[in-house]
């Protein structure tokens, strides 16, 4: 393991810091998808 | 639980388009879960080709898929923002192939408890379950490790779980989005009917007497032995660890005895290649000398020499240590071949010997680095979260020479601190001056290796990060990805070496410490990162340069309508450069525009063979178009048609000529 003084390196996280699932993804776009990420077609809508 | 109807299934091998409004992490990443699905079932993809039915996979609001093949044509399948996760690919690709979400199946109420009133208003219908004329189980259990189970915070309103397993044991586990699990792949592989997989080759922990089919040369000193333990070392296999009783073998070359240079071969059985590229992996233990010595050959057998010829691969050297350890040997075998490993005993005096475990032989890419942590849980109970708990992996050179470092947060960040945080950084490197900054379309893929002995059975937590070019700093004055010496910071190495840093990109959400302590992530006290820094600039112009059925429109995940499932749409050019004159990309391919006038008539679809433009003419069940251009149409009515008129043809030819031939010979004998 490789240690290293406390010399700053910025990081940023891709993530934001929230563990965002598919679902809390396309709810956070307000995305109105069958259980939340399923495309229906017209005939399984009905 | 998979959708019923034979109707929904696509073939084998699906075609696809990866459209160009992917992000490049996503679209390496698509790649990347094509290779799991390829490992470990049946299922192949393959760039579209004019298919009339294949998915097409585009940047659109979010992560979504319809659930089997609609038949349509073209079918979309979203990879939106922040989905670019193999295991969000991966999830999304099942639904695809025609499973609904594990938690919907008809016998959930058995397993999980819905706690309706904790789900947010209007959204109870997101949990429904299906009868079983809906769905089918394909008769395997419930699996709460499935990638296509919801977390136990779906849909929640406030912050209490919306699902709640029946055996509490199960709570922390249900959302994961590593891998497939054993019971995904099995239902799949059920599904489509696969009784092997693609890329998979062999498996060998050992366990059972045959050695898996494994022989002992006969032209050696000695053999390999299968034993459990060792008095110098190992004390217990790799398999196990020494923790299931009358369990745990491994094969073990002792050295302590015979002469220098005597050595022990042992052989796998013979196996057959498809794809010309193969990745050995299997455990060492050196509890020998130095000098002793592991090779592995490949012995490939041709029509040439059908007894086979021997090729080195790798000769693994090393100081003799008190652990396991892992290795991967790259193979690029097209013919029948085995894998040989011969132990050599060296000059030096020796208790031990050399022991082998846990050999997996896949046709897929070896990583190109792994960083080898032990005495992991000590760091783990001691870490400070935060920087304070910082380490660093060593450096590590890319395929083009871009030197990386990754960097581990093993008590996660103060805002995380139940995570593994992982960030990558470009460091200062010796190719600095020779390589194009800022760094463009590379691909660091990260990867915490699950340590089951079966690759097949491995749910390993990856990430991906991809350098784009143009990535500003937060501060905006500075490219991200520029080089270390001109954004980075000043480092040091153990030896006091100093360096320059550059800024990291990751997660600090990488896996939670539940997950950590889960399946075979920390064994033998120890964690592998498997780290490849991959160029991936060939993927910027992946769409083919026509949309032959539909056009696309990535804004909306809802607003997306066919225009017409016959006419070809005008052709797509291809993205030029995405970049500023600032960055030149110089691995960016030529694109070829002989599309972009579509030379195809009748619907034809224009596509590019080899630099030049190919129609692909549209045909039907009983009618086809062909010609350079599909100038011609061809049918079965027609063909029928003809071959009537031939044979009448032919007949009235024929009598004519029989009836000429009597006149004739009768005015002849008639005289």
């Amino acid at each position: 393991v490789w240690s290293q003084p406390a010399l700053e390196t910025t990081e940023i996280d891709v993530d934001g810091g929230i563990d965002q699932d598919i679902f809390d993804i396309n709810e956070a776009l307000g995305l109105d998808l069958f259980e939340g990420d399923i495309k229906l077609d017209g005939m399984q809508e009905r | 639980n998979s959708i019923i109807g034979d109707n929904y299934r696509w073939p084998h091998v699906i075609p696809y388009v990866l459209d160009d409004s992917l992000e490049m992490n996503a679209k390496g990443l698509i790649l990347k879960a094509f290779e799991q699905y390829r490992l470990k079932t049946c299922i192949d993809f393959k760039p579209w080709e004019g298919e009339k039915n294949y998915i097409s996979v585009f940047k659109g609001s979010g992560c979504w898929s319809s659930v089997g093949n609609r038949q349509e044509g073209l079918q979309q399948l979203s990879i939106g923002a922040n989905c670019d996760k193999i295991g969000t690919i991966q999830h999304e690709f099942l639904h695809a192939l025609g499973f609904w979400h594990e938690q919907s199946r008809s016998d959930r109420d058995d397993y999980v408890s819905i706690i309706w009133d904790r789900i947010q208003p209007g959204k109870d219908h997101n949990f429904e379950k299906y009868d079983d004329k809906t769905s089918d189980s394909l008769n395997v259990p419930y699996d709460y490790t499935s990638v296509m189970h919801y977390s136990q915070n779906a849909f929640r309103n406030g912050t209490e779980p919306t699902i709640v397993t029946n055996i509490p044991d199960f709570m922390d586990v249900i959302g994961q989005r590593m891998d497939f699990s054993d019971y995904d792949l099995q239902k799949l592989n059920r599904l489509y009917s696969c009784s092997s997989s693609l890329s998979f080759m062999d498996t060998c922990s050992f366990e059972l007497e045959n050695i898996c089919g494994m022989i002992q040369s006969s032209d050696d000193n000695s053999d390999w032995q299968r034993l459990s333990q060792v008095p110098a070392g190992p004390n217990s296999d790799h398999t196990n660890m020494g923790e299931c009783k009358d369990s745990g073998y491994f094969m073990h070359f002792n050295t302590s005895a015979g002469a220098k240079g005597s050595t022990a071969v042992l052989e796998t059985r013979i196996l057959y290649p498809k794809r010309g590229f193969q990745c050995l992996q299997f455990y060492f233990y050196n509890s020998g000398h130095e000098s002793d010595r592991l090779y592995v050959w490949v012995r490939e057998y041709t029509s040439a020499h059908p007894n086979g010829t021997l090729r080195l691969i790798e000769e693994i050297k090393g100081s003799p240590a008190t652990y396991w350890q892992l290795h991967h040997v790259s193979l690029n075998v097209t013919s029948k071949f085995r894998v040989v490993f011969q132990g050599m005993r060296g000059s030096g005096l020796s208790n031990g010997g050399l022991s082998i475990d846990d050999i997996n032989l896949s046709e897929t890419q070896c990583p190109h680095h792994v960083w080898h942590i032990r005495n992991f849980t000590h760091l783990l109970n001691t870490s400070p979260a935060g920087t304070a708990g910082r380490i660093y992996s060593p450096p590590f050179y890319s395929s083009k020479g871009y030197a990386f470092q990754v960097s581990l947060y093993v008590n996660g960040t103060t805002d995380n601190p139940f995570n593994l945080a992982m960030y990558l950084h470009l460091i200062s490197g010796a190719n600095d001056d020779q390589l194009q900054w800022p760094c463009a379309w590379q691909q660091g893929t990260m990867i915490l290796l699950d340590q089951h002995p079966d690759i097949r059975q491995r749910m390993s937590n990856q990430r991906s990060i991809t350098t784009d070019p143009l990535k500003l700093s937060d501060s905006s004055s500075t490219y991200f990805w520029d080089r270390p010496d001109k954004v980075g910071s000043i480092a040091s190495f153990p030896n006091g070496t100093t360096f320059m840093r550059g800024p990291g990109s990751g997660t600090s959400t990488f896996l939670t410490h539940q997950r950590l302590r889960s399946r075979n992530f920390i064994k033998d006290d120890g964690v592998y990162i498997l780290l490849t820094m991959e160029d991936i600039s060939h993927l910027l112009s992946t769409q083919p340069s026509v949309s032959p059925t539909f056009v696309v429109n990535t804004s909306s995940a809802n607003t997306i309508k066919p225009t017409s499932n016959t006419t070809a749409t005008k052709p797509t050019m291809r993205p030029t450069a995405t970049t500023t004159a600032s960055v030149t990309l110089t691995e960016k391919p030529e694109l070829p525009n002989s599309c972009l006038d579509n030379p195809c008539e009748n619907d034809g679809v224009c596509v590019i063979v080899d630099r030049a433009p190919v129609c692909r003419c549209p045909a039907g069940d009983n009618w086809w178009y062909m010609g350079e251009r599909c100038e011609r149409k061809g049918s079965t009515q027609e063909n029928t048609i003809i071959a009537v008129s031939s044979t009448i043809s032919v007949f009235i030819v024929m009598l004519i000529v029989t009836i000429t031939t009597a006149v004739c010979l009768k005015k002849k004998y008639s005289q």
